[in-house]
């Protein structure tokens, strides 16, 4: 799991649960103390796979919904809710928005929005690679070590040579890195289980970049873990970016099977791609 | 729940915050201000604790157990 803690936005990112929906108040509290108001609000997650395992209030991304309308003030008025579909079965992408009515001039006279944020979620890992993730029996290594071995051993510090990366290998097996270059971020969080193996890789691009830049950063991530089934989803206020995606997909043998597409108010339009193997 | 409490697919919240006051809007730092033990309270709520942390001139990055 990741926090990202910037000036004025903050990103926080569990594997796991739901339990992350508690952290709006208290964070809209602190936030006040400092003489911020909340003036927008993104939630995403994937299907759940072990939907009964999730606990009260979350159970459901209605509930969901419900719960996170309580927590956010009323100024947030633009909202929205949405369960992005799939051709995979169990792959659906939930997302909901809310933004200050006031929050769209003062961002984009702040800063027009020419980032775009990348999260891919993979399944199915390659046995081989996904062994890397796991600590050497008898291995003493505190996690900060285990870690750095894991960066290297898998490639994760060539995805993005120039990033600082903190990384953290957990007992017995599993690793997080989080990645920072100049104003981005990138993470990693793996499950490497055979049989309900997963990685999530996240980043940030922009609109001006090479269009090679995030071509070449999800092909060596997803190198890396060799899923054979793969999900994108793409925020982004420029339509070109998740043709990119595409792009960067293909030459590694997966294939397309589903875009959907829908658009969020203040938010941009969120691109959903899933992807599996052609042939492992 | 899987055996290894695996859950499925991560969660991700995204909260963006302005100041009507010109000085914390020109404020560098703005919610990196947060002490460690508010970012613990919130972390608290959420069943989660820092592993890991990094920052630069940007932005602050912690690895969350979990």
């Amino acid at each position: 799991s990741s926090l990202f803690v910037y000036p004025t936005k903050i990103i926080i990112k569990t594997c796991g649960t739901t339990q992350l929906l508690k952290s709006i108040r208290p964070l809209i509290h602190f936030a006040n103390n400092l003489g911020l108001t909340l003036c927008g609000c993104r939630y995403t997650r994937g299907s759940f796979i072990f939907p009964k395992a999730q606990p009260f209030p979350h159970t459901h991304f209605k509930e969901e919904v419900i719960y996170i309308e309580e927590q956010i003030p009323n100024n947030l008025c633009y909202r929205k809710a949405s369960v992005m579909p799939s051709k995979l079965p169990s792959y659906s992408w939930h997302v909901f928005t809310a933004s200050d009515q006031t929050y769209m001039p003062r961002f984009a006279l702040k800063s027009p929005d020419v980032n775009f944020t990348v999260e891919v979620c993979m399944t199915e890992l390659d046995r081989n690679l996904a062994r890397k993730f796991f600590k050497k029996a008898g291995d003493s290594k505190t996690g900060d070590s285990a870690g750095k071995d894991m960066t290297a051993l898998t490639g994760v510090d060539n995805i993005n040579p120039g990033a600082i990366i903190c990384d953290f290998a957990f007992d017995p097996c599993g690793y997080s890195m989080n990645g920072i270059d100049g104003d981005r971020y990138s993470t990693i969080h793996v499950t490497p289980e055979d049989g309900y193996s997963y990685a999530s890789f996240e980043c940030v691009g922009s609109i001006y970049d090479d269009a090679d830049d995030i071509v070449g950063v999800l092909k060596r991530a997803v190198q890396v873990f060799r899923p054979a089934t793969l999900t994108v989803s793409t925020t982004s206020t420029s339509h070109e970016v998740w043709t990119r995606v595409a792009h960067a997909m293909e030459p590694l043998g997966l294939k397309c099977r589903s875009c959907v597409m829908d658009e969020f108010p203040a938010a941009g339009s969120i691109v959903f791609q899933s992807f599996t193997a052609a042939r492992r | 729940m899987a055996v290894s409490g695996f859950e499925g697919f991560e969660k991700r919240l995204e909260l963006h915050f302005f100041g009507d006051d010109p000085v914390v809007n020109n404020m560098e730092m703005g919610l990196r201000l947060l002490d460690f033990e508010s970012l613990e309270k919130v972390l608290h709520a959420v069943q989660c604790t820092v592993v890991s942390a990094v920052g630069n001139h940007f932005f602050d990055a912690y690895v969350l157990s979990e």
